[in-house]
């Protein structure tokens, strides 16, 4: 038996949001720590792992491990019949072929339930190596948004160049050339606002804009970006799902010709 | 060139 409940149905409803453009299914590896989703995206250039602790749910209970399959364009469909701040329950037995998703109103006088078929996706689970990243670097999430929407107008990819006086996103095309710089901040009010360089040695990347832009779908759940950046590894994007986990975006970054 | 998230992590 499994059965995960969270106050609210409008996590569910962002975290579906910020892997769906990347994703047409993926597999929810449920164990009693909680749930896992590591996928790839179809050109295999990305690759989106989600965690949420079993700790941050109302209720966890996952008496055996169990993989569901899911098509997210499916479950986005039953996510969109939840009121934001309705529980959401999903349940399954253990080898079934459907997963059953339980709304309740905050007062309990509506109750509505789905009952989704669930799919056999072929796992391929990557070993994801520990790296000592050149640079790490903290900032708002929506800034990070708002310059890879900005950036992508002018080319396909986004160089970041990073050092310890700050970051810098450049994107050069038939236009002319973007540069957006941010420099570490010095001391702000609040903790969201800061921009936090963490750096061993300096670091320049190119990335595909495309893919950038997917990731900032995961902006709404977090308030801070984190990236981390070694050459001629893959960029880590990652965001903080508050007391409930992280979703991770890992993307391959383009070399030169 | 766009390279392959699958040429930096291997399949486990």
């Amino acid at each position: 038996m499994f059965e995960a409940r969270l106050g609210q149905a409008t996590i569910l409803k962002k975290i579906l949001d910020a892997i769906k453009d990347l994703l047409n299914e993926a597999t929810f590896d449920c164990s009693d720590s909680g749930i896992q989703l590591q996928a790839m995206d179809n050109s295999h250039v990305s690759l989106v792992s989600l965690t949420l602790r079993s700790d941050g749910f109302d209720k966890f209970r996952c008496d055996r491990n169990l993989s569901m399959g899911m098509n997210l364009g499916s479950m986005a469909k039953i996510l969109k019949c939840a009121n934001n701040e309705d529980n959401v329950t999903m349940k399954a037995q253990d080898n079934a072929d459907t997963v059953t998703i339980m709304f309740e109103s905050a007062n309990q006088e509506k109750v509505s339930d789905y009952e989704m078929k669930l799919m056999n996706l072929d796992q391929e689970h990557l070993g994801i190596p520990e790296t000592d990243f050149s640079c790490v670097v903290r900032m708002p999430a929506m800034e990070f948004a708002r310059i890879c929407r900005d950036l992508a107008q002018f080319s396909e990819s986004v160089v970041i160049c990073c050092t310890k006086e700050g970051v810098k996103f450049s994107a050069s095309g038939d236009v002319g050339t973007a540069n957006i710089k941010l420099a570490q901040t010095g001391s702000v009010d609040k903790e969201e606002e800061a921009v936090i360089i963490e750096m061993q040695e300096p670091v320049t990347l190119t990335f595909a804009c495309r893919y950038l832009n997917a990731f900032t779908k995961a902006t709404p759940l977090s308030t801070q970006v984190q990236l981390s950046m070694c050459a001629d590894v893959p960029l880590v994007v990652e965001y903080a799902i508050k007391d409930l986990g992280h979703i991770r975006y890992y993307l391959a970054p383009k070399i030169e010709d | 060139m766009q390279k392959s998230i699958t040429s930096f992590f291997k399949k486990k």
